[in-house]
């Protein structure tokens, strides 16, 4: 789970 | 994931690819700035703490262990290694990393979205990727004559920030709600620190010049 903005990007 | 996106990541990937062959195939690390490769993998370390409490994809998490593996083995390589170690030329690369890092940290302790650890970690890391690369272009800047993969591991490493700059567009478009303000402004500065290193790369290739920028 992406739990705060951005950081499903490397 | 949009097709920038991954095209971004890819291209990350063949940059760090290049620069291990040059390392390797030359065994000389000439033109190459540790001093860039330190911050690297402070940045990675720094950014990927997550990697021990949040999972996203496999994806992601081979990217981030292989960007963390690949700058500790090209650091491993300038310092260490018996005869790369000696193509060093630490009188040339001289960049004060503080100046960048220190500035990066105080920001990061004063814009960012949670006060806490590992978010204050992470945007510091943010930070610091948009002016890591600046003791590599100096370095290029005292070397006549960068050498072509050197070269092409510059111009890889700028083609992967500019594709991440299409990645976002695309998302603001098609997601709605989607919204990363310190990773956009941080990600403008450092794709815009590339420019004139884009002009001077471009124009050799064109006129199938060596590389050689302007000090």
């Amino acid at each position: 789970m992406v739990d705060f903005e951005g950081k499903d990007e490397l | 994931m949009n097709i920038f996106r991954f095209a971004g990541d890819m291209t990350h990937l063949l940059s760090i690819i290049v620069l291990l062959l040059k390392i390797n195939a030359t065994k000389s690390c000439a033109g190459v700035s540790l001093k860039t490769q330190e911050l690297y993998l402070l940045v990675f370390v720094t950014r990927y703490l997550d990697l021990l409490y949040s999972y996203i994809s496999l994806y992601n998490t081979f990217m981030k262990l292989f960007f963390i593996c690949s700058s500790g083995c090209v650091i491993w390589y300038i310092r260490e290694h018996k005869t790369v170690s000696q193509t060093y030329d630490s009188a040339q690369d001289t960049f004060r990393v503080l100046f960048l890092a220190c500035p990066c940290m105080i920001l990061a302790l004063t814009v960012n979205h949670d006060f806490t650890v590992t978010e204050v970690l992470w945007t510091f890391s943010i930070y610091l990727e948009a002016v890591a690369i600046l003791p590599q272009l100096v370095l290029l800047q005292r070397t006549k004559n960068v050498d072509t993969l050197t070269g092409n591991y510059v111009f890889l490493l700028g083609g992967y920030r500019a594709l991440y700059l299409l990645n976002w567009i695309y998302r603001i478009l098609t997601e709605p709600g989607y919204r990363q303000w310190i990773v956009w402004i941080s990600g403008t500065i450092q794709t815009a620190i590339y420019c004139d290193f884009f002009y001077y790369y471009i124009k050799s290739w064109r006129n199938n010049e060596r590389l050689s920028l302007p000090s």
